[in-house]
């Protein structure tokens, strides 16, 4: 499984957080407007995070973030 | 397996509950509104509750919580 | 395979029936309205019971409990 | 594989019979009216009964028992 | 594997065949009016007969036994 | 893979051959009219011969045998 | 995989041709009108030629034999 | 993976060409009009010609040979 | 996975090329007007290269060669 | 999994991020316009980046990135 | 997986880059207009870059490149 960020500002973080009894910050990636970036579930990220303006796309759909 | 999770007010609770013959708390993340949380069922966590408005996106359709 | 439980009042119970030649209670989680949990079946849990008003979704589609 | 009954009655009885070279009944659950009872078929249970009214949701769509 | 049989009359008989270089009946089952049971294919049985009035759940759909 | 026959007349029959270099009659089983039998290719049978009048369920979908 | 013969006259033959570096017969089945035979492949047998007039049915759909 | 070729005139060909490092012929078999094969890819055979007017039935759809 | 190519005129190729870390011809073959020939991939050819008039089955759907 | 870029300008960068406890660059590559790239997720990248105007496909459907 | 790859003009080029901790250029195939070539991706090759004019096929549809 994966899924793809589109951002749709500047500054977009894709968190992914550690697989296992521990619950972490493992990566954070920044995108800029209009970067695009597909990211795996891994032996080492179980959860992903995604805080800023962003298109989502997952096998259940496009899911946008940022825009309560 | 995996779900995700867009908060639609601050304060959503994300909790994974153990696997294993106890149930407890493995984790509680906290999402504010606008940020979206997708989570694998994984060898640590086997139940997921969400507590708080939120859009919950999974292989099922879309369910929304907090808002009974 | 996993189900998703929406509680439509407060106190709604999901009890986690054994796996094994006993059947026994594994655990009871409670939830009051508005709250979602999703549960899969594991090394432990075979079986699963709702108690109370709740919407349950899974593969087969969505069922309401508590409304006879 | 796993099916759901809801009970539509008060006292209705979901059997699990044993598997192997016996069958006879390795557990017996009560289910009152508008309860719901997710059960797979397990190393221990390989088929399953149920008496009384309900409905019984499965990957071959609903059926209802106890209404000839 | 598995079927579903509800049966429309009293003593509706599900029959067990054993799997193996020998065909002989493993189990059978009776099911009275409305009672309904499901039976996967399994280590010790490998064909199964359905005697009497019933309505029979399958993955190729609905058949109706004892109504010719 | 299994296959469902309901028998329309009295005397049909299904007839399972041997898996193997040598193809022989492994199982005859007879059903009378309404009676249907669900039978698995196995490790013993991977041929399956029906005779008489009957309803033929498959994946392939209804088949019609004796009503030529 | 499996196919299904349904013979439409007498005398439609199955024949199983033998796995291998050879491809030699292994199995000639006489099917009469209305007979229908289900025959998989399998560790003997990988390739099966029908001669007569039968309708054939595989998970390709329908074919007819014997009618050009 | 398997196909089925039906032979529309006399003489049709089908061809099993070799697996692995060489490509020489395995099997020839020859249909007369209205004979119906099915064969597999197999341990042997990796690629198949069919020569000949034939309708060929494959998990792509219907192919007709020898009508160009 | 195979392909299906069915020459349009006489001569079209199917060259295999082989897999590993060299690529180089391990087998052309040649079809003459209305012949098809079903190819798979293997552990000594992983790329396919058609030259010539023709129609390719893929679970892509169809391809027509040598037409631009 | 793959997914496949398809450079709308010159300059279109596709960066693979290394898989592991660490995530750093795995490797750039440039494509110019109109040049299209398919790259797998692997043992080295579990998550790709994309930087510049670019038709994106995946099993989720077309994603356009550098057009905010 | 695999892809397809037809040449709309001379000189279109199929590059395969090496599956590993480096990505450099494993092989380069000239196609000229109207030739077809299936490629995998492979124990060797896990991205693939088409440069030229060229029609794609995939399984998530058909893509052409070179026409921006
Ligand atoms: N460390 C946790 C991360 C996680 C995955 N899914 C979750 C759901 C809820 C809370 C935490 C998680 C784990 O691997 O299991
Ligand atoms: N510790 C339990 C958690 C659980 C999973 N599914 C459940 C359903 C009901 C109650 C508890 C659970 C287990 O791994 O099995
Ligand atoms: N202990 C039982 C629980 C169970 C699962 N499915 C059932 C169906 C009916 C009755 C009990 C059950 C088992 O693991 O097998
Ligand atoms: N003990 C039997 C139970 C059973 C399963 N499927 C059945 C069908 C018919 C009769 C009995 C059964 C078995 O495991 O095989
Ligand atoms: N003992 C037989 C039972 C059987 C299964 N499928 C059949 C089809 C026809 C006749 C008998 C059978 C077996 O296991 O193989
Ligand atoms: N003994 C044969 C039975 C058989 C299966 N499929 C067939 C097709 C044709 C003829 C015989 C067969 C076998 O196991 O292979
Ligand atoms: N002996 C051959 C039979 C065969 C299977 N598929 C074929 C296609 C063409 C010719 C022969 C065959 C084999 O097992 O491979
Ligand atoms: N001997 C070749 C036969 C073959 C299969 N697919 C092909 C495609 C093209 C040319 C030859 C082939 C092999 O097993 O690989
Ligand atoms: N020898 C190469 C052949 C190949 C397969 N897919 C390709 C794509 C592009 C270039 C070459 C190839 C390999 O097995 O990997
Ligand atoms: N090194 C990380 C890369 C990664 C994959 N998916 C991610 C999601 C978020 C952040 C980083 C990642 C890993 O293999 O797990
Ligand atoms: N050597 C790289 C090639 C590659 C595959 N997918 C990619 C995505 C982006 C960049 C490089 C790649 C690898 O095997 O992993």
């Amino acid at each position: 499984d994966f899924i793809g960020v589109k951002a749709l500002e500047n500054g977009v973080t894709i968190i992914g957080l550690t697989r296992g009894k521990e619950t972490k910050i493992s990566h954070t990636e920044k995108l800029d407007a209009g970067e695009v970036m597909f990211a795996q579930f891994t032996e080492n990220v179980s959860a992903i995070k995604i805080e800023g303006k962003a298109e989502i796309y997952t096998k259940f759909g496009k899911i946008t973030s940022g825009d309560v």
